[in-house]
């Protein structure tokens, strides 16, 4: 299949990594051969997946001292491979400031392997770590938390993918997924019908809702579907995975 | 009285901006002369305090385009002034890397201002901008949300909190608030009573609980007391601010 999805949103807190974990882990529970990618310095995707001891990180290969093969490793997934990350990416801003084709940098790396499917977690910012993560893959998913600080964060974000489109004639393909939707609070109802109304069918059909067995799972180092495979955030991330699995960006 | 706070946390979606505006609207409220910073590109306290227009922001005082007595700008609240901010500051890691002193700016800038309490919000990351902000404050507030990743996170904000003690010879002064408590769930508990015991009298006795009204609140541009004075969010951001009032750093 050979499909690339990165997980972007500038806005703090919105379920990027909560994200990246569980659609990966659903995706090879389907079979698909899936790589999860950790792009952020904070390493929550590493830790949420339960790896504790780091050799080789995506920072390795980004500077060329290690190939992509040596840094992949395995997960308690079937079918889940993970590059980790570690704080070492944090100096990446400034280190690869003046380095050639500075956001190519994870492409190039992609381009000797094949999986099924490629998912990349991305870091709270729209530095050089969320560019690379958007051009090596393209296709993005953006979790907007059903909440007013998440929509106005948008603007930015679309300006981004505006330049990106503008200066490096790329053309990147988002998608939108409602997360920590609450359906006791208006807030989330007002929300969602703005997202809906702005980007139409670009909007999964899918609602994360919250759920507080999502938050409990990273700290026993589990994906969802290995810590309560019937509560609501299992079941919704289930149904992401399906979707996703069936659409065409 | 002149006591500036950073509010840090590189840890995102943890409440930074939420503790900003209200700690800052309530020591307002009291009578204190407050003025509130905003040093996040996404510019989220500036809008969250209803601020649409921004001439000046931080960003033209950190260059050295603006004095800062030009870009302080009043606010819906009696006695706080607002610097906003805006997406030319998100330019400022890879501006500021060969800068002499890069982590001094905002401390020279705030040299010729007096307030009795200066409150600084940042932005999602260990960056310059935040360094700023935990060098020209040295009091630093850590909001936590209680869930596992923020506790994660902690690790890292230690460690540079001891490098800018060993390098710069800054002994910052760091105290904790547990945000978006869901007194529902065993996972608030469970976090809370591992952040006690690991930072003891450091944490504060107020407890922040997951409130709606709070989330509701910037989409009007108000803060909380303004929005609703009588809701859990309001009331315990209140009894922060004089826990704050009444605490030697
Ligand atoms: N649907 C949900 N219901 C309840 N809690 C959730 C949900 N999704 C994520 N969380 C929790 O909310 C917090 C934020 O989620 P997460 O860390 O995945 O967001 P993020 O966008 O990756 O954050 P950052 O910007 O720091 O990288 C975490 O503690 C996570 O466990
Ligand atoms: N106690 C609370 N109860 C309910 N919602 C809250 C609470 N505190 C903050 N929020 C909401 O949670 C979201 C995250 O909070 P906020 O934006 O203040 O965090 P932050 O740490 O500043 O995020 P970032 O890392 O992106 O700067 C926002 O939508 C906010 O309105
Ligand atoms: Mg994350
Ligand atoms: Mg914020």
């Amino acid at each position: 299949k050979d499909v690339k999805i990165g997980i972007c949103n500038q806005k703090g807190g919105v379920g990027k990594t909560t994200t990246a974990i569980n659609l990966a882990s659903y995706l090879a529970v389907f079979g698909r051969d899936v790589l999860l990618i950790d792009m952020d310095p904070q390493a929550a995707a590493t830790s949420g997946v339960g790896i504790e001891k780091v050799d080789g990180t995506i920072y390795d290969v980004l500077v060329g001292d290690k190939s992509i093969e040596e840094v992949i490793v395995s997960s308690k997934v079937e079918n889940l491979s993970i590059i980790p990350s570690n704080i070492s990416l944090a100096g990446a801003e400034v280190e690869f400031s003046n380095e050639v084709g500075r956001e190519f940098l994870l492409k190039d790396a992609l381009d000797s392997v094949e999986f099924d499917y490629i998912i990349v977690d991305s870091p709270p910012n729209l530095g050089v770590l969320t560019l690379n993560t958007m051009i090596a893959c393209v296709n993005l998913l953006v979790p907007i938390q059903a909440e007013y600080y998440a929509l106005e964060g948008l603007a930015q974000l679309i300006r981004t993918i505006n330049l990106i489109k503008k200066r490096l004639k790329i053309e990147l393909k988002p998608r939108y997924l409602i997360t920590m939707y609450d359906s006791r609070t208006k807030l989330s109802e007002e929300v969602s019908k703005q997202i809906r109304e702005y980007f139409k069918d670009r909007v999964f059909k899918t609602i994360i809702p919250r759920n507080v067995r999502l938050a409990e799972a990273p700290s026993h180092g589990l994906p969802i579907h290995l810590y309560d495979e019937s509560c609501k955030g299992a079941l919704a991330y289930k149904k992401l995975a399906e979707e996703v699995d069936s659409v065409e960006w």
